[in-house]
């Protein structure tokens, strides 16, 4: 099984045209493994990516260094899939 | 095994077998309205199965809805079994539900996606694509809404195997998206397609590979705001309506904009309610109000459907 232990889930509330450019370079970015549940394409709506925990420190930083505001939605993946889990076998039971 | 859908709980998450294995109690409890159909097999070899509600006639007008092709958004797949069971115990009781299925059929495929459903109860929770292999990457998988042939590889696509929105090698590639399409052509009245995601709330008509309004977009706005409403005085769950291209992103290759384009005007997709912080981990005590807001949406189309012949 995929272990997701310490992976985030960052919302980014996008406030201009050019930290969208940035995040779009950040979604082109093949080697943090990045799962964008909501893309970066418009000042309206808000980017959410999954994380992992490997790359978090390198990911807020990018977002700090180019001043870009986040808030961590989701902040251990694990511990709320833990819990859906431990909720299905008491269902099945 | 559930023995009953009476006993049969709707307000969890159920793997496969469990859901397949409710489908067959279920077609037998009410096999005067529901069939099941296998209309082929997915990429690792599991059967699709379909569930047709009909009252009888050959090749009626029909509604098409799609739930859990992005196998991780449970809440969608879980939509899917409530809503099947209220159409069969709602029907011969809402005079509106009974009259919609004495003049058409309603097409529900509950796991799109089943290979990849399977994958989230057992290997990776996060799921989201098929499973097929890839030539020369060690990257499995195609997302089946990028897989249509509608704008196929246009933006809003990748052509990056490992990525989540990765397209595929060609339009239909993926068994899933060509099994859907071979049923839907050789049906050929189908006057409605719906497919069902969940993720932040929205309800979305054509077009996504490309961002210029669809041919009918007034009416098809005007059906979706009226449809949202009527899902809103439930619990008062917020609702965004629009194109896909202008109100989420510019995507290629997805299902809606395939069937709007093969002619079938009132196509929408669904993203339910999931968002939040608990993103594709919405508690299993949230289906059944969802399912439930989401019902007066549907069923709101599905009559503007049926008394809006073309």
């Amino acid at each position: 099984e995929k272990s997701f232990t310490g992976d985030q889930v960052v919302r980014v509330d996008v406030q201009s045209e050019e930290q969208l450019k940035l995040l779009q370079v950040l979604e082109s970015e093949e080697k943090w493994n990045l799962d964008f549940w909501l893309h970066p394409v418009s000042t309206e709506l808000p980017v959410d990516v999954l994380v992992p925990h490997t790359h978090l420190a390198a990911v807020k930083e990018y977002l700090q260094a180019h001043n870009i505001p986040f808030t961590v939605m989701i902040d251990n993946l694990q511990e709320l899939l833990d819990q859906e889990k431990a909720e299905m076998k008491e269902n099945h039971l | 095994r559930e023995h009953s859908t009476r006993s049969f709980n709707f307000g969890a998450y159920h793997r496969l077998e469990t859901i397949y294995s409710w489908m067959d109690t279920f077609v037998a409890q009410h096999s005067n309205l529901v069939t099941k159909l296998d209309i082929g097999r997915s990429y690792e070899n599991r059967p699709m199965y379909v569930l047709k509600f009909s009252t009888g006639g050959t090749k009626r007008p029909a509604i098409w809805i799609d739930l859990g092709i992005h196998s991780r958004e449970w809440v969608s797949q879980a939509t899917g079994v409530w809503t099947a069971n209220k159409i069969a115990t709602d029907y011969g009781t809402d005079a509106s539900l009974t009259s919609l299925l004495n003049t058409m059929d309603i097409y529900m495929l509950i796991v799109a996606n089943p290979d990849g459903y399977v994958v989230t109860h057992t290997n990776n929770r996060m799921w989201r694509k098929t499973r097929s292999k890839n030539s020369g990457y060690a990257c499995l998988g195609v997302d089946p809404n990028r897989n249509w042939n509608a704008g196929f590889g246009g933006p809003g696509a990748s052509s990056y195997p490992c990525s989540e929105s990765y397209h595929g090698p060609s339009a239909h590639s993926e068994i899933e998206v060509k099994n859907m399409v071979n049923l839907i052509q050789s049906h050929g009245n189908f006057k409605s397609f719906i497919s069902v995601h969940s993720y932040s709330q929205l309800l979305m008509y054509p077009y996504g590979y490309t961002c210029r309004g669809a041919p009918h977009q007034a009416e098809l706005d005007s059906v979706a705001k009226a449809a949202v409403q009527k899902l809103s005085s439930l619990y008062g769950t917020s609702y965004k309506v629009g194109s896909i291209c202008n109100i989420i992103y510019q995507a290629s290759g997805g299902s809606i904009d395939w069937s709007y384009d093969a002619g079938i005007k009132y196509s929408f997709a669904f993203e339910l309610r999931d968002t939040g912080r608990y993103g594709f981990i919405l508690p299993a005590d949230q289906i059944i109000p969802t399912a439930s807001e989401t019902w007066l949406a549907l069923k709101h189309i599905m009559e503007y459907v049926r008394d809006h012949p073309y």
